[in-house]
């Protein structure tokens, strides 16, 4: 159970108050607009407004005694920097900041965040990858060019092996490695190459890039 | 290469433009804000200036050619969702819409948007959820409670074999399947518990997600 205070209610503020809330830990969530105060009632341990780039209301809120923060204000670059400056100064350990462009994230940076995140951005790479791969689920990098998918599988593999589809391993036909392969509510981990797969699988693969896209694009 | 109109140049939508771009693919990216039109300039195929809501602009502007849009406005909730209407009448075949919130997207859903994000709340349950788990990189979900992480080998399993380390299986002291590991430029696929682990190594590891929270922990 740890404590967190984030600072501004947005969309990206609550939805980082609300989880960690649920999740059982302690948040504290700052706006210095009323509504937005309200909207948290019940999604958060303390929901409270202040204007996080006033120290005293900062101090008289505790804030000292948290260990980490997350300040979530993304238009108003001003009170973004300027909160985050506070956070060092009380004590913060671990201030993750949210930046509008990588001007904003550099200077996050210089005054103390430790993590800059950018979310519009980072969701607009998913959404414009997986744009023309709908199969493709999700995906993780294990190095350039080099990555593991969350597949669903393409309708002309059902029913074969995995031998038969060419999915046996990296030296057969798609080149890649299944690592797994989830059906209905079943994991099967490092599946055979017997395993004969069915519409509605979703399978794990890992390959080069270039060799997913192809056997997703089947 | 395909072709693909983005309305709305915002920090989603012109990263969702320029991702594409860069990939190769044709891009006509489309805002009424003459300053976020010229920003495009050398990052899509055609910038333009031209109100989405205006049905006329969209034909002279050849969208009924286009397959798939991509309608990034974000706080106009009106413009966003006459955009995907129009879209739509226009017969494009595949819109991904960006929403404010869930009665935004449910919204666009009815009037033809095949596919919502939602990319500040995206981000902010990824941010929430890593926050208490520095080791933990990426993550993919496999079945609820059951995911793949890439993990960054904590230093006290510096020089251990995987059997040492306990992670040579599901049946073993962790519970987790090391499914890779990448060490420097080299990636080693479903290693051997003779695997003798480095400082440094990214560990793909497969598990029930409170298994996975327990060994990143160390
Ligand atoms: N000095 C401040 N003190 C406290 N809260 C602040 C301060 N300045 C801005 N905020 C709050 O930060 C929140 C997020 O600000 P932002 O300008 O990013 O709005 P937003 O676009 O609604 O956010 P999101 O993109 O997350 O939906 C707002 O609710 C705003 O009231
Ligand atoms: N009717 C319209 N026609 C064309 N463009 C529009 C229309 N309405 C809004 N836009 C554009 O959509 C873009 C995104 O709008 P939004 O209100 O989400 O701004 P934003 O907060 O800057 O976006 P982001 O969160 O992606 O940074 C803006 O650049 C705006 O000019």
């Amino acid at each position: 159970r740890k404590q967190v205070v984030v600072i501004g209610l947005g969309r990206f503020g609550s939805e980082v108050a609300k989880t960690l809330y649920q999740e059982g830990h302690d948040v504290l969530a700052i706006d210095n607009d009323e509504r937005r105060v309200q909207e948290m009632a019940g999604h958060a341990t303390y929901p409270v407004k202040a204007d996080a780039t006033n120290e005293a209301a900062l101090r008289e809120l505790g804030v000292p005694n948290f260990d980490v923060a997350v300040v979530a204000i993304g238009n108003d670059i001003e009170a973004s920097i300027m909160s985050t400056v506070l956070l060092k100064t009380l004590g913060t350990a671990h201030i993750v900041a949210r930046a509008r462009d990588p001007l904003h994230g550099r200077t996050l940076e210089r005054v103390g965040a430790n993590v800059v995140v950018y979310p519009e951005q980072e969701t607009a790479e998913r959404v414009a990858r997986s744009l023309f791969q709908p199969h493709v689920l999700d995906y993780i990098e294990l190095a350039p060019s080099f990555g593991v998918s969350k597949v669903r599988l393409p309708e002309a593999f059902n029913h074969m092996t995995l031998k038969q589809a060419g999915l046996a391993g990296p030296r057969d036909k798609y080149g890649l490695a299944v690592l797994a392969v989830r059906r209905g509510k079943e994991i099967i981990l490092l599946p055979s190459e017997e395993e004969r797969l069915q519409s509605g699988d979703l399978l794990l693969v890992a390959g080069r890039d270039e060799l997913l896209e192809k056997f997703s694009a089947s």
